[in-house]
């Protein structure tokens, strides 16, 4: 189920690896 | 048809639409609302460090007042994480208040992830490693940071 699940919604996660870096950048702890 | 769980999910998403928080995001899946994808990306100076760590959430009707299960997608290697990806949190069972939104859920998942309570193991080996062979439990966490880049 885990990688089936994960597959179907690869762009979904990208979206959201994106938007929890960006929280990083606002912070300046990542540039 | 709205329903109060459906309109506390729809609260719920408002901390991403003002502020990106600080490595955790969460939405739902494009097809189930009660049904978010989320992911927690760690800070530096953990050994889970650059990790893209992958979850779902699942909701009941009954939420808020039923707290959601949450699941690891990617691998995990971690005292408090079964090997089919459930967590073991207390705020995500017994010590959970109805107020606990999903972006406290998610950062209360990723605090952990660096402190973990090694007495209460959901995987021992994990557990056994932090307390005795703290090297061998990083190289093991290395491992799977790793496979969070590769495994979207």
């Amino acid at each position: 189920i885990h990688s089936k699940y994960r597959k179907k919604h690869q762009n979904e996660f990208q979206l959201l690896v994106d938007q929890a870096k960006k929280g990083y950048k606002k912070t300046g702890i990542m540039s | 048809m709205s329903t109060p769980a459906l309109r506390r999910l729809m609260r719920d998403l408002l901390p991403w639409q003002e502020d990106p928080l600080v490595g955790v995001s969460g939405a739902p899946s494009e097809n189930n609302i009660m049904q978010w994808n989320a992911v927690i990306f760690e800070p530096d100076g953990t050994p889970f460090e650059d990790g893209t760590f992958k979850l779902v959430i699942e909701f009941s009707e009954e939420y808020p007042d039923k707290p959601p299960t949450v699941r690891f997608l990617s691998k995990m290697f971690h005292p408090h994480v079964y090997a089919d990806g459930s967590i073991c949190l207390d705020t995500l069972q017994d010590r959970r208040s109805p107020t606990y939104d999903v972006s406290s859920i998610l950062t209360s998942i990723q605090s952990l992830l660096d402190e973990p309570n090694p007495n209460s193991p959901a995987n021992s080996q994990a557990a056994q490693l932090y307390q005795e062979n703290k090297r061998e439990y990083e190289k093991r966490v290395s491992a799977i940071v790793e496979q969070s880049w590769n495994d979207s």
